[in-house]
């Protein structure tokens, strides 16, 4: 069997991000790489030992990224870009964060954007007490087309309710707001 | 190249393979 021998690569190498909000630290101490993989047995070992999103404290992130993103509006590769976002309420951490964490990874390592992949650069998963929030980065808003597809196929497999809408919004509209003042280029 | 693709069924398939 040659499953049990043989590696199963996977198109891009990624790397998980932890960010803990520690506030005597800069902002940008308190974002670690975990580790990088660029196998599918490597991306199970990583999520089999490390500790589910719904576990950890207030104010943490999971990020996974294509090696060579950081996980950061900042970042050459995502300034352009944008993000679909999944606001949960407090209600739904314990059923549902989990779950949805892992199946927006799993559409990330299979390349489950089909020929919109290239189009991807990470996720986030972030904790919060007011409400957990889940994020598929994209590399350039204004790919209107990718955008919306991948946004449909994100909703699509995460099983998100019909009537539930997810929106995106460009990072350039982020920079410096309030969260709640974003308006969304997009919304399935 | 070709693009090296796994549906989820895959994935969780080799999430329990030795």
């Amino acid at each position: 069997d040659p499953d049990s021998v043989i590696k199963h690569p996977l198109q891009n190498s990624w790397a998980m991000w932890f960010f803990k909000n520690d506030k005597t630290r800069d902002w940008k101490d308190n974002l670690r790489v975990i580790t990088t993989f660029d196998t599918v047995e490597d991306f199970w070992g990583l999520y089999n030992h490390t500790l589910p999103a719904s576990k950890l404290q207030s104010g943490c992130d999971y990020s996974v990224f294509k090696a060579g993103i950081q996980p950061m509006w900042e970042d050459a590769q995502n300034k352009k870009g944008g993000r679909w976002l999944i606001n949960l309420n407090k209600s739904q951490r314990q059923p549902h964060l989990d779950d949805l964490w892992l199946e927006t990874l799993l559409c990330l390592i299979g390349e489950g954007f089909d020929e919109y992949s290239d189009d991807i650069c990470g996720a986030t998963v972030n904790i919060r007490t007011k409400g957990d929030k889940l994020g598929l980065w994209t590399r350039d808003a204004s790919r209107n087309d990718a955008t919306r597809k991948i946004g449909i196929k994100l909703k699509e497999s995460l099983n998100v309710p019909p009537k539930i809408v997810i929106g995106f919004q460009a990072h350039s509209d982020t920079a410096g707001k309030a969260g709640s003042t974003v308006k969304n280029r997009f919304t399935v | 190249g070709t693009r090296i693709v796994y549906d989820r069924s895959r994935l969780m398939q080799l999430r329990n393979s030795p």
